[in-house]
């Protein structure tokens, strides 16, 4: 990748899709086969009536009118998803830090429903929240601002930013946001899905053209939809393939007409939360100057937990922040918040704020929300005089290295760049992903376990996100659990020799 | 258990697996008894 | 159908539905390989050409709702390679098939049927026709 003025990546940019052997395909798609004919075997007897149904259907005096359950869409519900959802919608009953208390569930009727019986597990260690830096936490000494907050303005405003919703604290937050990522000025949102689904809109509309990667988060996707420009989707972080869509974008204009397109928006985000993998951002810098596109970073993941100071892919490529021309994140993630911002050049975000569905119409983020996402800015920025937020995204850093390295030494597959909190294990077979989830549980560890459709049918997986606040003895004891049950299981299906 | 797992049996109900096996006996069964005959 | 390895399965699965019907003691060989055909052709007709929509929620706003699978395969491109392969296959059973029964004319007459209903809705030409 020598180019004229040297390599676009200042360090080595290592990541990993390795495959399993083909065997493992056949036997997955081969029980996904089993399951299926018995799904339909169910269904069969449901229609029957040899068996109740427990799924939501139509009353008999709705029958005639539009259905409201579209019964083959939740084909997979009632008959895969069913069977092994006691692994989701856990019932969490304390705050989302690196060990969390769960109520104790079971079911007497195969999932259909659960009953409590009242015991607590607890210090099951949380290897399923996006709590990256560790911020989800409650002792009173660190949240006296946030409850300052709360005295001064009260729980939720009522109002839009166009209206009563605009306080001084949202001024403080977005000054401390720009500052944060060194861009001339930012504004935030008090959803983060909708800082995507609603500004898309309003930068873009027919007669543009969106590039999208097609791992992209709902959020995006929604927001290009309701856009109304054409969307071309390029393969996942696959640079050859969104520079031919831009060359075809460029040399063909738009389709019929052939005019140019107004303008060229590049969509990607910082890290996949999925896949764990990090954008080739200076790439997609370089073929935006050269194709003179605008680019549209998501930093919703990487905010906060990449790069030496916490502040996203931008700086942990080491480039300039003016060279994306808007960047968006969430707080939900690092800062243990809620919300979103977008930041860039002053009249770019001017304009949002005046453009914006979100500013006009929804209400505004809530002010003890964004005390807590100032405190925690304040904290990365070391403004509180205090090194605890830097050690935190070291201490982050440190345990993403050593938990990849540790998985990929014991032979299972993972998914991702070597620097991406999001650590994917590949567990292929939908059987072994609900059977890892209730062993982990056995052992007092909660992992979150993904399947398709969310996925691609034979790359079922956990998925474990690393969190500064995790301990050695934590990040020990559950790479101790992995180990037991990949012999139990069978799930080291890596090849790669084990260093 | 391995079975279990790979064949997804592991997420059906006790008497989906019975239904399950005793096909599979049936056709190993039968498999086992035409070569039989066969040879 | 472009995933890794699902051919295999399908060619393996095919396979195993012959084995299966192979063991029944009193089918003859040729009535084996009429009922592999026939039992593969009407399960590829339903699967692929007569269930509509998907078996789970889509973020496309229902659009594949009203779809095929084969239609809402590879978002409608024709002559790819998935195409191809699913074209092919059925094809090369009937060869099977027809030399396995030593060209009947009863297992002709019927295994050609099964191959057409297979055949036809594959045609481009019709594309989301009803």
């Amino acid at each position: 990748h020598s180019q004229a003025n040297g390599v676009p990546y200042k360090k080595p940019f290592f990541e990993s899709f390795e495959q399993a052997p083909l065997y493992i395909a056949v036997l997955t798609y081969m029980g996904y086969g089993i399951v299926t004919l018995f799904g339909y075997l169910r269904d069969f007897m449901r229609t029957w009536g040899l068996e109740k149904c427990r799924a939501a259907v139509e009353r008999l005096e709705q029958t005639d009118f539009v259905p409201l359950y579209q019964d083959f869409e939740n084909f997979y519900t009632r008959n895969l998803y069913r069977r092994v959802s006691d692994n989701w919608n856990r019932p969490i009953c304390s705050l989302p830090g690196p060990e969390f208390d769960l109520m104790e569930r079971v079911t007497d009727d195969y999932n259909w429903t659960f009953r409590y019986t009242g015991k607590v597990i607890k210090n099951v260690i949380n290897m399923g929240s996006y709590n990256y830096l560790g911020f989800a936490e409650n002792d009173e000494k660190n949240l006296s601002t946030v409850a300052d907050a709360i005295e001064r303005h009260g729980l939720g405003l009522c109002s839009s930013r166009h209206e009563i919703g605009n306080t001084e604290v949202h001024e403080e937050l977005e000054n401390l946001i720009a500052r944060f990522l060194g861009v001339e000025s930012a504004m935030a949102f008090g959803m983060g899905f909708a800082t995507n689904s609603m500004n898309i809109p309003a930068l873009v509309s027919k007669g543009c053209l969106i590039l999208s990667d097609e791992l992209n988060h709902t959020s995006i996707i929604l927001g290009a939809r309701l856009s109304g420009a054409t969307i071309r989707v390029f393969k996942h972080n696959n640079m050859k393939s969104l520079e031919k869509l831009l060359r075809d974008a460029i040399v063909h204009g738009q389709p019929r007409t052939r005019k140019p397109w107004k303008k060229i928006l590049i969509i990607v985000e910082g890290i996949y939360s999925m896949e764990g993998s990090v954008v080739r951002l200076p790439e997609i810098v370089a073929l935006k100057k050269k194709y003179k596109a605008y680019l549209y970073l998501d930093e919703a993941h990487s905010i906060g937990a990449i790069g030496p100071g916490g502040r996203g892919v931008v700086e942990y490529f080491d480039l300039n922040p003016a060279d994306v021309d808007v960047l968006m994140g969430t707080f939900t993630k690092t800062f243990g918040a809620a919300g979103g911002y977008i930041a860039g050049k002053k009249e770019l975000v001017d304009y949002l704020r005046v453009n914006s569905h979100s500013a006009v119409y929804a209400t505004s983020m809530s002010s003890p929300v964004a005390q807590q996402i100032i405190r925690v800015l304040k904290c990365l920025m070391g403004l509180d005089g205090t090194t605890i937020g830097r050690q935190r995204v070291h201490r982050l850093a440190a345990n993403t290295r050593y938990f990849r390295e540790r998985l990929h030494q014991m032979g299972f597959i993972i998914y991702g760049h070597e620097d991406s909190p999001v650590v994917p294990l590949l567990l292929f077979m939908p059987a072994k992903t609900g059977a890892f989830a209730r062993e982990m549980l056995n052992r007092d560890i909660g992992v979150v376990v993904v399947g398709f459709p969310a996925t691609p049918i034979a790359e079922s997986r956990a998925r474990f996100c690393i969190s500064a606040a995790h301990t050695q003895e934590m990040l020990d004891k559950v790479l101790s659990a992995i180990d037991e049950l990949g012999d139990f299981l069978h799930i080291r299906f890596s090849r790669h020799s084990r260093s | 258990y391995q079975y279990l797992l790979v064949t997804a049996l592991y997420m059906l109900e006790p008497w989906e697996r019975t239904v399950f096996n005793s096909f599979l006996v049936s056709v190993v069964g039968m498999a086992v008894y035409t070569g039989y005959v066969f040879m | 159908m472009n995933s890794r390895g699902i051919w295999l399965a399908y060619v393996l699965g095919i396979g195993l539905l012959h084995i299966v019907l192979l063991s029944i003691p009193f089918f003859s060989v040729p009535v084996v390989w009429s009922l592999t055909n026939i039992i593969h052709n009407m399960g590829m007709y339903i699967f692929l050409h007569t269930v509509k929509g998907t078996p789970f929620e889509t973020p496309d706003q229902g659009k594949a709702r009203l779809l095929t699978h084969w239609e809402q395969m590879d978002y409608g491109v024709q002559f790819t390679a998935s195409r191809k392969f699913l074209t092919i296959t059925p094809i090369v059973l009937y060869f099977l098939t027809s030399f396995y029964t030593k060209y009947d004319r009863m297992h002709f007459i019927i295994n050609t049927v099964s191959l057409l209903s297979v055949l036809i809705p594959k045609l481009p030409q019709l594309h989301g026709v009803r």
